[in-house]
């Protein structure tokens, strides 16, 4: 390895990205994922030696410690870009001066992530490590096998497996130290974007996006619905969608839990339900026997505790939420539901009860939240929901709607006018076609 | 065996010069880049890049300097080392 001298003499380094890729052969990389091949490029030099590294919010006005921009050709900092081959990148050795650990990237380059048409394009990743490591005091390597090589030769990986040959691990080393306890996270502001799903394979090459197991969100059949600080999440296996305050859907496609809620085991497969407890705002997560307890998006030491700490019956729940009526818990589970009162911690006399006293209201619920200024609730299975207006019980028969259509932006279902297909191939199969499917 | 061409010349002592292995032109000390000079030059790079070194601006020499690389120079602080080598001996 080679050190330019030069080293951050603070530990806690801020970044965000200025500019993102504009060109046409960019365009499909979205300023979410570029923010997040930039975090797991840090990570690698975050997880070797005692530094953080925090983003800052995109329209904030603090100045981060390294800016990172896609440019092109010549853009005031002595190093001209040359347009696709040739110079990929650079970045800005630690210092003083405003420009120091700046990282830049040629925006007419073909950029790809995780290996995605890496024919056709360089691995934005490779870069990126390879720049931060610049911005941070590392000189090019002579060592072919090191990161710091400093000609493009080929992706290293995807960003889960990737560790440091011994030349970069040494050098970073030798400039800060080794890192004593793994864990120091490196750290991103809540305003940023949640990171989007990195898969653990790489996809096939002609898929640009891998989305091989994202559920579909316009059939239903929700694990999870929770309305926590007046947003309302919809979760299904590992993913969630997150619906605004004014009814917009933030994305059609989902998100991953784990890069957005920090703390449930890697390997859950469903969250039963989720509710933001009144009074402290802090967010409980159930799953199966257990649950967790969270602070903004980051679960608390000491978690998961068991259910029946609740006073429930082990088994898990179907579905949680606090009735805005009078502030109380409830969980339901099969036909019955049970009421909690979260200020004394304890059940309430009298329950479980049976679901049906909710008129109109299935069993088996998938979940149940309160929402809107009013507080209505709304109660949720399969691909219907159902209101009752603020404290009734009674006023939600026959009266379901979708939530395909009305949450998830879905188009409606054909209308019965229009007839069944009689599948050609088959005497007696009779197929139905949906917008959907 | 060939002599290369003038333009390979030409664009190989640009590179050196870019990434670090050749200082800057100057016309006060134009002795600097002489043929033994620039054939240093080519086997610091060629060691870099682990090529034979060979001192010369050969097929595998040229064909990695048109690989895609990083902007910043390889050698550190080579142009600077040698503007406080000349104004030494003045």
């Amino acid at each position: 390895y080679a050190l330019s001298g030069l080293l951050w003499q603070k530990r806690s380094l801020t970044w965000k990205v200025n500019t993102y890729p504009k060109s046409e052969q960019n365009k499909n990389l979205d300023s979410q994922t570029i923010d997040s091949i930039m975090y797991y490029a840090l990570k690698v030099w975050g997880d070797a030696v005692p530094l953080t590294f925090q983003q800052l919010s995109p329209k904030g006005s603090d100045t981060p410690d390294i800016v990172v921009d896609f440019s092109s050709s010549y853009h005031d900092d002595g190093y001209p870009f040359d347009g696709a081959g040739g110079t990929l990148a650079h970045a800005f050795f630690p210092g003083e001066h405003p420009i120091s650990g700046d990282t830049h990237f040629d925006d007419e380059e073909t950029w790809t992530i995780l290996q995605q048409g890496a024919d056709q394009g360089t691995d934005l990743y490779t870069v990126a490590i390879h720049e931060f490591g610049h911005a941070l005091g590392l000189a090019h390597s002579s060592s072919s096998s090191s990161i710091m090589a400093p000609y493009y030769q080929g992706p290293v990986g995807h960003p889960t497996t990737f560790q440091l040959h011994t030349d970069d691990l040494q050098g970073i080393q030798q400039l800060y130290g080794r890192k004593d306890s793994p864990s120091k996270p490196t750290t991103r502001t809540m305003t940023t974007p949640a990171l989007p799903k990195v898969p653990s394979q790489p996809p096939p090459r002609a898929t640009r996006f891998p989305q091989p197991n994202l559920p579909n969100r316009c059939l239903g059949d929700f694990d999870a619905i929770a309305n926590i600080r007046g947003e309302v999440f919809f979760f299904k296996n590992e993913f969630f969608w997150r619906i605004q305050r004014t009814g917009s859907l933030v994305s059609l496609n989902p998100a991953q839990v784990s890069n957005f809620w920090k703390g449930l085991p890697k390997n859950f497969k469903k969250i039963d339900a989720v509710y933001e407890r009144p009074g402290d705002s802090k967010i409980v997560f159930i799953i199966r026997d257990q649950y967790w307890l969270f602070k903004d998006t980051t679960v608390l030491p000491g978690y998961p505790r068991p259910l029946t700490e609740f006073g429930l019956p082990s088994g898990g729940v179907d579905a949680a939420f606090i009735w805005a009526h009078n502030g109380k818990t409830y969980f339901f589970r099969n036909k019955y539901f049970w009421r909690y009162d979260e200020q004394k911690r304890t059940m309430d006399q009298g329950y479980p009860k049976e679901v049906s006293l909710w008129q109109g209201i299935p069993e088996d619920l998938d979940d149940v939240i309160s929402w809107g200024e009013a507080g209505d609730t709304y109660f949720f299975k399969g691909n219907e929901y159902w209101i009752q207006k603020k404290g009734g019980i009674d006023q939600a028969i026959g009266t379901s709607k979708s939530v395909a259509v009305d949450w998830m932006r879905c188009s409606p279902r054909p209308t019965a006018s229009q007839p069944p297909v009689k599948n050609p191939k088959s005497k007696d199969k009779v197929c139905t076609c949906d917008f959907n499917a | 065996s060939a002599r290369p061409r003038s333009v390979d010349v030409s664009k190989g002592v640009d590179w050196l010069t870019r990434y670090g292995y050749l200082p800057p032109p100057d016309p006060m000390t134009a002795q600097l880049q002489t043929r033994e000079g620039i054939e240093e030059a080519i086997r610091t790079m060629q060691r870099f890049g682990g090529l034979k070194e060979t001192g010369k601006l050969d097929a595998a020499t040229l064909s990695l300097m048109q690989k895609p690389r990083c902007s910043l120079p390889d050698i550190i602080g080579t142009s600077e080392l040698l503007r406080r080598r000349r104004r030494r001996r003045r």
